[in-house]
């Protein structure tokens, strides 16, 4: 599983949560306008938190943030 | 498996319930209006709870938490 | 496998049975009206029961509890 | 596989009959009109049986015991 | 795999044939009208039989016995 | 895999032939009018056979015997 | 995966070609009119050859011999 | 995987091809005009060549030889 | 995963190249006009060239070479 | 899994996130205006980011990075 | 998983890229016009990439290369 996502405007932040028992963000990449990020659920990575105006792209259909 | 959450107002909560015998809050992730969480079930996480205005999209399809 | 069950009363009940020999409940999830939990069968969870007013979601499609 | 029932008047029964050699009932649960009971097969479970007037719907449809 | 079978009159019985070198019956459920009765292929059943006026729902589609 | 067969005149035979080297019968279970036999291929049943007047629904679709 | 075969004249046969280095006939099956036989690809059969005026169904569909 | 072949004139041949390093003709099947051969690929044949006039029918649809 | 490749012309080429480290032809298979090779990725085989008038038929569609 | 990108400018680079604890760019590749790349996620890529101009296709549809 | 690659001009290149820590060019495969060639993903190519006119047939649908 994996997720498609695109920044809108600049300053998107695609936050990566730990899994396990403990959630922290472990890591937030920063994305630009008009830059794609593709990320999967990882080993490392359980709950993705999408700060900032993009488009989310999933097997579940389209969303955006806003 | 995974579930899409896109808060909807300021102060949503989703909420991480235990796996195993017991079933008790593990966590509470809050997200500001517009934001977007994604999450998954895990061997920590096999109930989640969505307190707030959310619109919720699983394989299921969407549903609205308000 | 998992549900989407939103509560349109205060005061539902989520129930999970357990799994096994013995059929009891182990644990009972209460909900404020519009408030979504989402489930899965577990090892601890073989059947859930819900009591009052809800909308429950699953991959044989919507039904709802009064 | 489960099976997600829903019952249309009081004292529906939902019956775990027992896997193996032997075929016998091992559980039954009540349920009261407008209660909802999602019951899985399981190691112990590889026969259900519904008694009362209810809604039963699986993956091959909907059927409904009177 | 299982079947959905709905008794539509009193005294229909569902035959569990034995899996194995041998073909016997090893349980004869009875149903009265309007039952609903469930029922998985399993380790000790490869074959079912169905005799009386019934509704048979399977992945194959519906059939009826008269 | 299986097989749903509905006898359409009495007498109907369906008939287990031997997995392995060799192809025998190993069982042939008679059925009356109207009577439905659903049967598994299995460890001992690698072909099924049916004399006499039926319906015969698997996975490709339905055919008649006669 | 299986085929189903149905005898369109008497003396159809459906023989079963060995699976390994060598490939033999192992066993040929006589069917009369209307009679249906299904057939798996086994341990011992990679190859299924049919003679004589029958229908065949299997997943990628219908072909007549003749 | 398998192939569906009906010869449409006689002196068709399916031949399989070995698995492994080297690729060399390990058995040529005949067909006479209306015969069906139903092959699969096995540990001992990776590639199958048809020759003479037939319609090959697999997962991919339908092709003629000629 | 397999291709179906018919030739139309004389003198067609299907080549296999070999899986690991190094990328080498080890088969060049040659078709006659009208003639049908129907090849799979094996443990030897992780790239095929096509030379030649031909159809190419794969789970992705059709393709022709020429 | 993988994703399929197409150059549409000069410059447009392709970047593998690490998979792990750490997230860190451990390959950019640059591809020219009308250049295709297809990539697959790894053991060592478990995201990747896209920047310029570009058309990228994946199991979920079709976005562009711009 | 495989590609569909059709060159639409002579010299066209197919390039392999290196699974692992590193991203190198393992082998690039070059196609006169109208010559096809089939490649998988492997345990030594984890990146293709296509240089010159062609066309790129994936389970994600076709796009061309220029
Ligand atoms: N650490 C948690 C992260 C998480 C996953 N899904 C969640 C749902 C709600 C809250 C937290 C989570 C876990 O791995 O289980
Ligand atoms: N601790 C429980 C949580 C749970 C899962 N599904 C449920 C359904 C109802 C009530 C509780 C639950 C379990 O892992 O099984
Ligand atoms: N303890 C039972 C619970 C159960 C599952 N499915 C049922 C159907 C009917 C009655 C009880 C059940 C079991 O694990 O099998
Ligand atoms: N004890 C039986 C129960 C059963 C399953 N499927 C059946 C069909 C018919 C009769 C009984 C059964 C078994 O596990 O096999
Ligand atoms: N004892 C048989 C029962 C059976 C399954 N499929 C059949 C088809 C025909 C006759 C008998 C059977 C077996 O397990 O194989
Ligand atoms: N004994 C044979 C039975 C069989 C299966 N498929 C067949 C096709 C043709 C003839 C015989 C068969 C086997 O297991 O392989
Ligand atoms: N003995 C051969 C039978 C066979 C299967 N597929 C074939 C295709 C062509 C010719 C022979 C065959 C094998 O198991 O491989
Ligand atoms: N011996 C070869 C046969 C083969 C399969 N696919 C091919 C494609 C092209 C040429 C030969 C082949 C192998 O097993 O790999
Ligand atoms: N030897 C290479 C062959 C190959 C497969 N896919 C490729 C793509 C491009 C170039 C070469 C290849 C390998 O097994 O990986
Ligand atoms: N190193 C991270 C990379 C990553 C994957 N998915 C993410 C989502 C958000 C942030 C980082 C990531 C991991 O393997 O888990
Ligand atoms: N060596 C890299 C190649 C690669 C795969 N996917 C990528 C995405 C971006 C950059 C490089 C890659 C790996 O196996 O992971």
């Amino acid at each position: 599983e994996y997720l498609v996502i695109k920044a809108e405007e600049n300053g998107v932040q695609v936050i990566g949560l730990t899994r396990g028992e403990a959630t922290k963000f472990h890591h937030a990449e920063k994305l630009d306008q008009g830059e794609v990020l593709v990320v999967q659920f990882t080993n490392h990575t359980s709950a993705i938190k999408v700060k900032g105006k993009a488009k989310i792209i999933s097997s579940h259909g389209e969303v955006s943030a806003d």
